[in-house]
Order: C-alpha cells, then structure tokens, then sequence
C-alpha cells in the first residue's frame, strides 16, 4: 500500500522495527480469492532462503505452476471441492482452477499484509508512491477459497488445516459468514486450531454498519479489525450552473470533460423504470441522457456498473450521489466515464437544483491526490459495530486499521472496476472495506510476533489493542463518519492501531487454551460442543465458577440487567478479574479509570502494580456500579494504566 | 423432500474411535457408509476438527447425527468477501 505505511508510523524510525532476518522468518497465510504472482509485490529480492519451518507448496494449476512462487510468494494452494460440489463444475473460461486470483481481491490483501516494497506505484496516477505491505519482508502462502460463487465452509476448513499443517505464523481472512454460535462456524472453528498452534488470527468484522450488532468474525480468539479512513483523499467538484460547488471524490482518469458547463439530468427523469434514478442496467433513455451529465443514486448495482450504464446510454459523465444509507461516506472509484460521488447532504441540494432550474448544467473537476486530510482516521461508516451478538460480554470490534481507499496489488485479470467492459490492465487498485483493514493488522501482528516470537496470539492481540489510540493529536475523541460524531468502541474497538507502540505495550492480557476452555463452560456450552471447537474430551471443572467477565481480555464489556440484582438503592455492582504481565522492563504502573457517565462508579483494586521482572503476573480486580437507566441506554469509558512510559488502556462498554 | 443432497461437516469425537478400527478414517468411513452407501468424503481433516466434508441427503444427515461418536453434523456455510 502507498500511505498508509507512513499514517501507521512505520516509515519513520526503521530502528523501531524488529530486524529483517526475523520479519522474514514469518509466514503470513492469506485465505481470500487467490494471488497473481507476476504482481510486483512479491519480488522476493534480498529475502533469503524459504524459512525452514516451512512446510507449504505451490500447487499446480490453470495458468499457475510451481515456479510461480519464489522467496516471497512461498506457497499457494486451492480449495474447490465444496465449491464444486454445491454449484457444479468450475467453468475455466471464467476462473482459473488453480491458486490465480481472477478477482483482484485476493492479490490486494495479500501485498497489503506483506508486499515487497514497489516504487513508482499508482492507480492511473492516484495515490503515488511506494507501496509496500505492512511486514514487508515476510513470507506470504495464498490459500484461494473464494470464487466466483462464493466460499463455501468446507473448503475454507481444508484451507485452515493446510495453513496449520504448512506451519504459518499469522493468518488473514478478510470474509464472513453471517452470525453463527462459535461452534457452528467454520472460521471460527478452524480459528481455534491455529490459536492452539500459536498462529495469530485476524479477520475482518464486516461491512454491515453503521447499524449496532453487524459484526462477523467475533470468537474471542480472533482479532475482529473494523476500518477507518487515512489522511488521503481524491477530490472532485461537483460545479452547478447556478455557481455553487460540492465536493466529491473520483479515480476518474480519461479524457476529460470539455471546459464548460454541460446539461445535467436527474436519472429518475430519465428512464421509465420505477427505480431508473438507480442508474440499473439498460434502464436509461438514451435520448433524454445523450451528451448530458447523469445524477444516479447510489444503492441496488456496483457504483462503477452506474457509470457504465450512462456511458452505454450516451452520457458523458456521473454524478453519484449518496442516499441516507451510506450518508455522508465517499468511496472513490476508477470509473469508465468522468464521474464523481457526493454525500447525501450535497447530493440532496443538488437534486434541489436540478429539480428547480429549468434548465440545469454542471461540470466535474478532478483534482488528484490530496493528502493531509484532517480528522483522520474516521471510522468508515461501512464498518460493522457492536454489540457482539454472540457473546455481548466480549466486546468487538477489537480494533480498527487503515481500510478506505487502499492502494495495494491487483490481479492482471480484470481491470480496476471489476467489469467485463474494462479491458484496463493496472498493477495497483485502490478499494475500500474491512477487508483491507484486516491484513493490514494481519502485517502489523507479524511484525510484533517477529519482534517477540515467544508471544502468544493473545498478547499480541493484547498489544495491538491497548497501545491503540482513540483520540487526535489535538485530544479529539475518534469521530464516526456515519454520524459526524465522536466514535465509539462499539465502532472503534480499543481504537486505531498504533504498531510503534504495540512493539512495547508493557504489559500484556494474556490467555491461554486453556482460559478459553473456561470461557467456552462460562457460555454453558456442552462437553460436544466443546470438543467441537477444541478437539479435546474435555469437560467443565463443576466446583469451579466459571465466568465469561474473568476472560482476560483487554477491555470490557458491562451488561447492567435493569431491574436485576439492583440493591434498594437501586444501583448494581458488577466484579471483573484481569491479569497483566509484565514483558517490559520493571516498573510501577498506576490505573486511572473513567466513566462518560456519572450513572457508572469504577473501582480498581489494587490500583497500584509493582512488577521487578519480565513476565511476572499480577492480578486486579475492578467493580463497575451502575444506577438504574433504561434499557438499551449505553454508555462508555477506560482504565489504564501507565508507568510513565507505557499506556495500557481498555475500553470499557456500560450497556443497560 | 429430503432427497436432494447437500454438503455437511461432520465432526467427529476421535476419542470415542472404537479399537477395531486402525485408522481415524476409516472409522470415518464406516461411519458415513453406514447411513449412505453412494456417500464419498469430499475432505477428511485432522488439524482444524476432527472430522471430514461429504454430500448427503437431509435424512441421511439426521442419522448420521445419531451415530456414536459423531459430535455435530453441520450443513455448509457460504461466506462472502468483506
């Protein structure tokens, strides 16, 4: 990716980084819809030999053969019997039946996580620079399980228990399915074998929001990253007749529109199709949109299939504007025709305009790559939020990372919008979602595992998350671009990852196989289910208490039941259990807690730690005391604590 | 009407792998033919469950549920790209 290495802190002090030997002893397994070898991004140049835990192939295929791996490009494998078995035959005029990735998506996540450093990188000119993947000289080892169809939960199953067998040390799945029990998921499952092994497991939430409980992926033994923005934006003006301006954002690079204003037409006035302000397939009406400037609105079909529609229409530019849904999100895109998108609020007055002038014009201007943009980052309002619906104890998101407008590799096999009509061949897309969030913390946690290869996936989970950061430079709180508002670590998780930090948390939460076994007998699951996820005849220890509040995870979820344990003067208090260890120097570290609410009182016993060696555990406890609120009433808040020189600090949800 | 097959996870507690048998997979296998003769496994898995993928009928998925050893015989799940 171009920038977001240097938003993240990594381009700034290479001294801060664990040396390249380690970082190229890790091997990152990406499962997603395959990889493009002849990408620059895995020239394996300066890596030295294959790491000789390594246990992985490259499997023969369609258009791929053994020599398309190399040092970097270590192993690539495809799982397809699932897929074949649900929806027949791969048909190989349309996908490779081989590690190929003929959608792109698979090649963009994988150089995201861990591409070799490419100069002279752009999207036809946008976002410039030198892309590199977050753990840039790691190791990479594609399993493809997603096609054309989908992917399907057997195959993903084979490709975990391939990844686990090829001895991996980091996986990323940027997919999901829906929101099953943890031990009717496959990902989640399979997510439980690699933790057992040690493998580091992040995975996307989703792009369900900005609705609550939207998540994907939220077994507490796999890091869930929501997405936010950068400080990078690509605008183009929207330029009325009536001399009013609105900003927007495009990719758009062609020929450009002539320099004067152009008749502009609202799509819904333009088609006879009930939804013909959508902008669908074949539902304009050329002579009422030749030569014009179309607005569609957004929803329904692919933003760039809109444009396509106008174009093959005899329009000559777009102006794609938001609906109440999506609000003031812009997602930037590389459309085939000069073409820009606006917010609802803009697109709204626009409408107003075109709707009261009798005869309306505009023009676009496309003004490139700007970066600097403040505030930044924003949580995407595409991004799922909590509650977590499976457990609401555990809270989820644990984390957002870069995942709008990410430049990073691309297949050679479609172009950069994905339809059949662009015959563009680009080496770099730029695309948004959580799943490109996901492999950047899949980078950032190979780079902490290199840095400390005796840590568990845990801690370095644990290290991301309280060394992550929820406020601005200038003490801003995190805003939501859904609502304008500051975000919350419903939206945000611990916050935005800050991998210079997390290569020196202090101290760390820890969790062993074990703890999550306790958590799966806090859930009451039975000893099936059980072995269902761990593999093991094991059953709860019944003189024990298990609880799911002791899980020791870096922040904290608090369910107040309204009405329930009140005392009689009408307040709740709840107990939680944490413990912290010690994997940085000595030190004395002092808690501060704080509530948004005056309606929750935190109280943390001891609030003084002393630890004098590495390793050592000490255990706290802390009682949240909430009043009565009515139900659905949430409010939120944060303990930390710091010697001076570390911050580790846990978000805290208040839900009645 | 139940006939139509489809494709199921089937995990497997190898612990209850009665002693007759040498390998896990073929207790597997026994186990799958004694609901569906024409039933092949389309994966077997050793380190992310124990347990295998097959293509079954929804009946033969109920008796199968009911076999010893069987822990939970999952219909296939779809996911998409995020």
């Amino acid at each position: 990716t171009t920038r977001t290495p240097l938003f993240l802190g990594l381009d700034t002090d290479p001294d801060l980084f664990p040396q390249s030997d380690s970082v190229s002893e890790v091997i990152i397994g990406v499962l997603d819809t395959g990889v493009w070898p002849e990408s620059k991004s895995f020239d394996d140049t300066g890596l030295g030999p294959v790491p000789s835990t390594w246990k992985g192939m490259c499997e023969e295929g369609t258009n791929f053969n053994a020599s398309s791996c190399n040092r970097k490009l270590i192993g690539a494998r495809y799982f397809a019997k699932g897929y074949e078995a649900m929806l027949g035959p791969i048909d190989e005029t349309k996908e490779s039946k081989s590690p190929r990735d003929d959608d792109g998506h698979g090649t963009h996540t994988s150089t995201t996580t861990a591409g070799s450093p490419v100069q002279g990188a752009s999207l036809l000119g946008y976002a410039p620079g030198t892309a590199r993947g977050m753990a840039a000289r790691a190791r990479v080892a594609a399993y493809k399980v997603c096609w054309i169809g989908g992917c399907f939960s057997s195959d993903i199953l084979a490709a975990l228990e391939q990844a686990i067998s090829d001895n991996v040390n980091v996986l990323s799945m940027s997919l999901g399915g829906g929101m099953a029990d943890y031990h009717r998921d496959s990902v989640s499952i399979g997510a439980f074998a690699a933790m057992e092994k040690g493998i580091f497991v992040s995975c996307s939430a989703g792009n369900a929001g900005p609705n609550s409980y939207t998540l994907s992926n939220v077994a507490p033994w796999i890091t869930t990253v929501g997405a936010g923005t950068i400080d990078r934006d690509f605008p183009a003006y929207v330029q009325l007749g009536n001399g009013k301006n609105f900003s927007g954002v495009s990719l758009f690079k062609g020929d450009m529109l002539p320099e004067k204003q152009l008749s502009f037409v609202y799509a819904g006035n333009a088609s006879t199709a009930s939804n013909g302000n959508l902008c669908m397939m074949d539902s304009l009406d050329p002579a009422k949109v030749a030569g014009k400037i179309v607005l569609c609105d957004r929803g329904m079909n692919a933003r760039v299939q809109k444009g396509q529609v106008v174009k093959q229409a005899g329009g000559v530019g777009m102006v794609l504007a938001n609906t109440a849904t999506n609000g003031e999100e812009l997602v930037a895109d590389a459309h085939l025709l000069p073409a820009t998108a606006v917010g609802e609020k803009s697109g709204d007055l626009i409408k107003s305009y075109l709707f009261s002038d009798p005869n309306p014009t505009v023009t676009i201007l496309f003004a490139g790559t700007k970066v600097g943009i403040q505030p930044s980052p924003v949580v995407a309002a595409f991004s799922s939020r909590g509650p977590n619906s499976i457990t609401p104890e555990i809270l989820k998101p644990d984390i957002i990372a870069p995942g709008v407008n990410i430049l990073a590799g691309w297949t050679g096999a479609v172009g950069p919008t994905g339809l059949a009509v662009d015959k563009r061949h680009v080496g770099f897309n730029i695309i948004s979602g959580t799943s490109m969030s996901c492999p950047h913390v899949s980078g950032l946690g190979a780079l902490v595992k290199a840095a400390h290869p005796g840590w568990s996936p845990a801690a370095i989970r644990s290290a991301l998350m309280t060394t992550a950061y929820t406020q601005y430079k200038n003490g801003q709180k995190l805003e939501d671009v859904a609502t304008g508002k500051p975000s919350t670590p419903f939206d945000h998780g611990a916050g935005h990852v800050d991998p210079v930090a997390a290569l020196d948390p202090g101290l760390v939460y820890d969790l062993s196989v074990e703890d999550y076994v306790d958590f799966l007998c806090a859930l009451k699951y039975t000893s099936s289910q059980i072995t269902t996820l761990t593999k093991k005849n094991l059953t709860c220890d019944a003189s024990k208490t298990h609880r799911v509040a002791d899980l020791n995870y870096p922040s904290f979820a608090i369910s107040f039941e309204t009405g329930q344990g009140s005392s009689p003067g009408g307040s709740t208090a709840v107990k939680y259990r944490r413990t912290l260890t010690n994997v940085g120097s000595p030190g004395t570290y002092k808690a501060i807690s704080s509530s948004d609410s005056d309606a929750v009182k935190i109280s943390v016993v001891p609030d003084v730690l002393q630890f004098v060696e590495a390793n050592e555990k000490k255990t706290y406890t802390v009682t949240f005391t909430g009043v009565s609120r009515p139900s659905g009433t949430n409010s939120f808040g944060r303990i930390q604590w710091s010697d001076g020189k570390h911050v580790v600090g846990s978000p805290i949800t208040f839900s009645w | 009407h139940g006939l139509e097959k489809t494709t199921y996870i089937v995990h497997m507690a190898k612990s209850q792998m009665p002693p007759s048998f040498h390998h896990h997979t073929h207790w597997y296998d026994s186990s799958l033919k004694s609901v569906s003769e024409s039933a092949q496994m389309m994966y077997t898995y050793e380190k992310a469950i124990h347990g295998f993928s097959t293509r079954l009928t929804e009946t033969e998925a109920r008796l199968l549920t009911a076999r010893p050893g069987i822990l939970a015989v999952l219909p296939e799940m779809r996911y998409q790209l995020h």
